[in-house]
């Protein structure tokens, strides 16, 4: 099955 | 000084109704070229990235750039005390604790104005790369919102997939299954009535539908929308707001570990 996965992975933190 | 007029202040309403439910509280950019905000919601799991442009304001002054952290909850409850044709105006003094929103009816015969403490929000601020993506689908906004709903009864994800033919929405679960599908439309008379793919790949992601159902609170903002796909990337839903900016939601997709 899939899973949620969090936005921050996808993103650079500033 | 900070203040920016809005004759159609509804927009402002609007904009609080589409973040509300998912934003608890978010901080006001304020520079010489507008307003942006950027949150991402409690979860973590989708952003929202708002700009409204200076030149979109009637009258727009901020000489000195300031954040303002807000209380979206009473910020929305402020904005219902606005009447759809009133002009909203937000103001702040430099370095100030509060912001004052006053509303003004089209008569000028009511003015009301509230003044709302700011708050200090340390948010992590996340930078958002420039993407080509592999699907770009335009469609009424309404018709997005509506197959949001329906699919949500079935599932709690959703299953969008994007052909150069069509784009297909699907959600399973106890009850069955459900999809749709809409064609590109061949011939466009009104454009906002059109359903427009742009597809350099096909792409196929699973979205939860609870935020996608969020994401819709903006659909009275525009009569478009437009969802952006590639794959294993966010999806994003962008609102256009006429002659003022617009507003983006990022949301992560699901996927195999």
């Amino acid at each position: 099955s899939k899973n949620q996965k969090g936005i921050v992975g996808f993103f650079n933190k500033q | 000084m900070f203040e920016a007029r809005l004759l159609r202040g509804s927009i402002l309403k609007k904009v609080l109704e589409a973040i509300k439910d998912l934003l608890t509280q978010a901080t006001f950019d304020c520079d010489d070229s507008g307003i942006q905000l950027q949150a991402m919601d409690n979860s973590h799991v989708s952003l929202v990235s708002l700009q409204l442009r200076a030149d979109g304001f009637d009258k727009y002054r901020c000489d000195r750039n300031i954040s303002m952290g807000m209380n979206l909850n009473s910020v929305a409850k402020i904005l219902k005390c606005a009447g759809d044709k009133d002009t909203v105006t937000m103001k702040a003094q430099d370095n100030a604790d509060t912001v004052t929103f006053v509303f003004e009816s089209p008569n000028q015969e009511k003015v009301s104005d509230y003044e709302m403490k700011l708050m200090n929000l340390d948010l992590e601020h996340l930078g958002i790369p420039e993407t080509e993506y592999s699907c770009t689908i335009r469609m009424p906004s309404a018709e997005f919102a509506r197959i949001c709903r329906d699919l949500s009864q079935f599932g709690d994800s959703m299953v969008i997939a994007c052909t150069k033919e069509g784009v297909k929405f699907s959600a399973t679960g106890e009850i069955g299954s459900a999809n749709i599908k809409l064609a590109q439309t061949a011939s466009v008379d009104k454009e906002e009535e059109a359903v427009i793919i742009e597809m350099d790949e096909p792409v196929t992601l699973t979205f939860a539908c609870q935020y996608l159902n969020y994401f819709t609170k903006a659909t009275s903002l525009s009569p478009q929308v437009q969802l952006s796909m590639s794959a294993d990337v966010p999806l994003v839903v962008e609102y256009r707001i006429q002659d003022i900016g617009h507003i983006r939601y990022y949301l992560a997709p699901k996927i195999e570990d």
